[in-house]
């Protein structure tokens, strides 16, 4: 099945 | 000091419940170019940007930036006490531990004031890189929040396909399987239409109990703007007029 992907591997963290 | 006064207090109402089902504690960050939020929820798979800008509001004086950090649920119990017509003026000053709320009615024989304490948040706020989106959909923020409320009565997920020919959502559950196409038609009144700028086709696959979450954004604005490229978040905008957007954004499914 498909994977729930985090934001934090798209965006950059502080 | 930090001063902003809203005529149109319902407003800010309706921002505070198109992100408090998202976000428990955010920070507020106040400059002299607006009022503005950035947060995730606490699973990082959405986030959402609120900008008003300054100028959208009737009086807007901020000394210097500050941010306030606030239960967004607590800051909701006092805003539902604001009437509908009521003008809000958000008050804090620089050593920042409340906020208050003012509300006065339109007739100015009510005025009522609301202090919020403040919390310290630890937040991550990220930098989102400028994209050029590989297809942009417009469409009635109303018909955007009706497909995604039915298809959620069948599955849990919703696969958004952009072509030339229209925007196709589908999802599959136990009892089976549904596709919404929505074409292209900018035959009728401007808020009404359904425009597709597509530099490529794009098909990704999102939870809808996001999307449903950022339909709550829906009686800001009529509507809704969709950016979507390959294997990036989607975007999903709501623009607020003449003050600024509620911008959500939502990490994809990827098939393993």
């Amino acid at each position: 099945g498909a994977e729930q992907a985090s934001l934090l591997s798209f965006f950059k963290g502080p | 000091m930090f001063e902003a006064r809203l005529v149109q207090g319902s407003l800010l109402k309706k921002v505070l419940e198109s992100i408090k089902d998202l976000v428990t504690d955010a920070n507020f960050d106040c400059s002299n170019n607006g009022f503005a939020l950035q947060a995730m929820d606490s699973s990082h798979v959405s986030l959402v940007a609120l900008l008003l800008r300054s100028d959208g509001f009737e009086h807007y004086r901020c000394d210097r930036n500050m941010t306030m950090g606030m239960n967004l649920s607590n800051m909701s119990k006092m805003l539902k006490c604001a009437g509908n017509e009521d003008i809000i003026t958000m008050k804090a000053d620089d050593t920042g531990d409340v906020v208050t709320f003012m509300f006065e009615s339109p007739d100015q024989d009510k005025i009522s004031d609301f202090e919020l304490k403040l919390m310290d948040i630890d937040s991550e706020h990220l930098g989102i890189p400028d994209t050029e989106y590989a297809a942009t959909v417009k469409m009635p923020s109303s018909e955007f929040m009706r497909i995604c409320r039915d298809l959620s009565s069948i599955g849990d997920t919703v696969t958004i396909s952009v072509s030339k020919d229209g925007v196709k959502f589908s999802t599959t559950g136990d009892i089976g399987q549904a596709n919404i196409t929505c074409r292209q038609n900018t035959s009728v009144d401007k808020e009404e239409q359904t425009i597709i700028e597509l530099q490529e086709p794009v098909t990704l696959t999102f939870a809808l109990r996001y999307l449903n979450s950022f339909t709550k954004a829906t009686p800001l604005a009529p509507t809704v703007q969709l950016q979507m490229s390959k294997e990036l978040p989607v975007v999903v905008q709501y623009l607020i007029a003449d003050m600024g957007y509620v911008r959500y954004y939502l990490a994809p499914k990827i098939e393993d």
